[in-house]
């Protein structure tokens, strides 16, 4: 599961 | 937030900037794949759905906003706007062969089986075949504008940077993303023929 320090790229 | 990333995120902006511009400038989207641009606007819309439900920071909320507003825009110009200009008898990459496989492979590999994360993964795979259909005009036409040429080296070294980012977050941070690295491989190897001739066209030519 992606975590939020991935979901940070654009 | 790493230095490679921010450059990437500026060529980023600078290469969709310098499309919008060119084409509001010359008033002509002549030389610019729709096909291409659509591909983009399916990207970032199935890309930045997140923007509802995740909130990461302002900067991350408004590049998303600003990206999805300048593909939309850009489709405007070339669809609505200045259409007569658009050259589709050179625009003919069959979409459907690039889109079709990626819906294919997010379904089956992706970090998890939900709606959002499956468009992210789509998202991920479209986005690195995505100016095949650009590439493939520029190599039908002949020649790009040097403008046009412009657009693609920052649009190319975008995701190049992405990966220097990548990189050094495997090592500073421990993190990586197997999809998000691949894919954004893939997508700088389909620019490389084209970086060597700009490269080598701009120390060398005219």
């Amino acid at each position: 599961k992606r975590t939020k320090s991935t979901k940070d790229e654009l | 937030m790493n230095v490679f990333r921010l450059l990437g995120d500026i060529s980023h902006l600078l290469a969709i900037i310098i499309l919008l511009l060119k084409i509001w400038k010359t008033r002509s989207c002549a030389g610019i794949s729709g096909r291409s641009q659509v591909l983009f606007a399916v990207v970032y819309t199935a890309r930045y759905l997140d923007l509802f439900t995740s909130y990461i920071s302002a900067y991350n909320s408004i590049m998303k906003l600003v990206f999805l507003a300048a593909s939309y825009g850009t489709i405007y110009l070339m669809f609505i706007k200045f259409k007569a200009s658009y050259d589709h008898n050179h625009d003919t990459f069959r979409i459907e062969f690039l889109i079709l496989p990626c819906v294919l492979l997010s379904l089956l590999i992706n970090h998890e089986f939900s709606p959002l994360e499956i468009l992210w993964t789509f998202s991920i795979y479209l986005e690195s075949v995505a100016i095949l259909p650009q590439l493939f005009m520029v190599s039908k036409t002949g020649e790009a504008e040097s403008i046009t040429s412009h657009y693609l080296f920052a649009l190319g070294s975008y995701r190049a940077l992405y990966i220097l980012n990548w990189i050094y977050r495997y090592y500073a941070e421990s993190h990586y993303d197997v999809i998000a690295i691949v894919a954004g491989i893939v997508q700088t190897v389909l620019y490389c023929d084209f970086f060597y001739l700009y490269i080598t066209k701009g120390i060398y030519g005219q």
